[in-house]
């Protein structure tokens, strides 16, 4: 049975939608089969793959309202794609009057459960009614974080609505990891940032860290993932480095 | 007569409460009243100005939901401060069922037009009912907006709902302008975005471009603006020439 994780943060810009098409390509480039979901509106996760617009017909809010979605292949053997549509953004409002709103994706995920070894979930930056589907469906959350000031303070946020996740709707919800992001180990405020995280957070965060890179922003404006445009710069380097780290935990009994 | 500008972008973390904090803070040194309405339930902006837990008592929730609210002073002369409170989160689903919806800030604001010369709304990195209160009760827009692949292509997402508000809400919507934030010359991606929005918008894009300034990223951690914390640095001096910008722009009749 595969594993769902939430790749989720309400602060903007911290690398979600990268670390999910990079940890994913990696994933998939050691042997693991690997369903990708886009939840963000904005579809930056969909554009980074090279999907083109009309692969857009059928996608996440297809699977929020209870259709069949047969996800699509992507440059990337081994990992397929269900990509975002415009009128996700109409999904928001649109679920709030109906029951059992939070439960949507859960039950819409569940037939993929035993084709994939993982399932990751691109969340936007909100927590709103997309985000708590994410959460509600999903077995484990992945937090990327920036080391900065601001990324920091939204953290007790992020972790208060998961506990609320918890007590309402998805009881075994577990924290997968935290990802430094976007590093640059010549400022003082990222190594600070990082020790307080760590000392705070332990095990939980990932020892990989992923550096700013130029190299991983050039990437989705050629429709491709760091490990395909450039596999041996420090970005590429570095989410190769997160993907063993992860199976290395998986393996452990 | 004041001027209220949403400072808006769904893509997130390209800068819109730094460029909030930052420009409100310059045109205040330069004598101009001002006002900064913290409408993102992270409450990035309320921290930037060093505003402690009990001044969030009331704040934006109660200015949406029809209470009187008095705006608290900062740190900074002139410069006075409507704070977010943590049951802004919830506000979103709340209006969702009221009739007027998207006028509730565009009322609360109206008795503080004659009080400020500028009043600018923090909005979060979405396009829900908060950032459409703030497009409806707003003169112009300002787009904080970094030169990175992903920020480009939410630039048609964001200019088609100013079209959508301009068309059912508030006709006289203008674009304030594009402010390009945490530029890097020696980044070739920087310069062939730059180059794509000035060929895209002209004269919209401002001259004065925002530097990656690592003081820009520490002043939040103090509780203060960058202009207060390193008047000195790249970062408060750009933003003291885009409001100079700003305010010649005013005076052209
Ligand atoms: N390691 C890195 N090095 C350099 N640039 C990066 C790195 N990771 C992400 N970026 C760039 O930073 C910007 C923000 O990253 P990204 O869009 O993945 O964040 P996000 O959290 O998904 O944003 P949003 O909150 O809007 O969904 C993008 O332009 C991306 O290309
Ligand atoms: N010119 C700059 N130089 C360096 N760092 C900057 C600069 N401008 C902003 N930052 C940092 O980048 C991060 C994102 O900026 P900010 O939070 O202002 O963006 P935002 O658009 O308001 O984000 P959100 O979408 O979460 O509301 C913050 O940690 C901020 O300190
Ligand atoms: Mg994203
Ligand atoms: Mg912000």
């Amino acid at each position: 049975r595969g594993r769902i994780i939430a790749v989720a943060n309400q602060k903007g810009g911290v690398g979600k939608t990268t670390t999910v098409i990079n940890l994913a390509t990696a994933l998939a480039a050691c042997g693991a089969t690997v369903l990708v979901v886009d939840l963000d509106p904005q579809g930056n996760a969909t554009t980074g793959f090279g999907l083109p617009d009309e692969a857009r017909a059928s996608g996440s809010y297809q699977l929020l309202t209870g259709s069949k979605v047969e996800p699509c292949e992507t440059i990337v053997p081994g990992l397929k794609f269900i990509p975002t549509s415009v009128d996700l953004v109409g999904a928001e409002l649109e679920l709030v009057s109906e029951g059992q709103r939070e439960y949507k994706l859960k039950a819409a995920l569940e037939p993929f459960l035993v084709r994939f070894d993982y399932i990751f979930i691109d969340c936007p930056p909100a927590l709103g009614l997309l985000t708590l589907n994410a959460l509600t469906a999903a077995d484990t959350v992945m937090v990327p974080m920036q080391c900065e000031f601001f990324a920091l303070e939204g953290l007790s946020h992020l972790l208060q609505t998961i506990e609320r996740v918890r007590a309402h709707s998805n009881p075994d919800l577990e924290i997968e990891g935290f990802v430094l992001t976007m590093y640059d180990r010549r400022n003082n405020l990222c190594r600070s940032v990082e020790s307080d995280v760590r000392a705070h957070f332990g095990a939980k965060v990932y020892t990989s860290v992923i550096p700013r890179n130029v190299r991983v922003s050039e990437a989705p404006s050629f429709g491709k993932p760091v490990l395909l445009y450039d596999i041996g710069c420090a970005g590429a380097q570095a989410y190769i480095r997160l993907a063993s780290e992860i199976m290395d935990l998986d393996s452990v009994p």
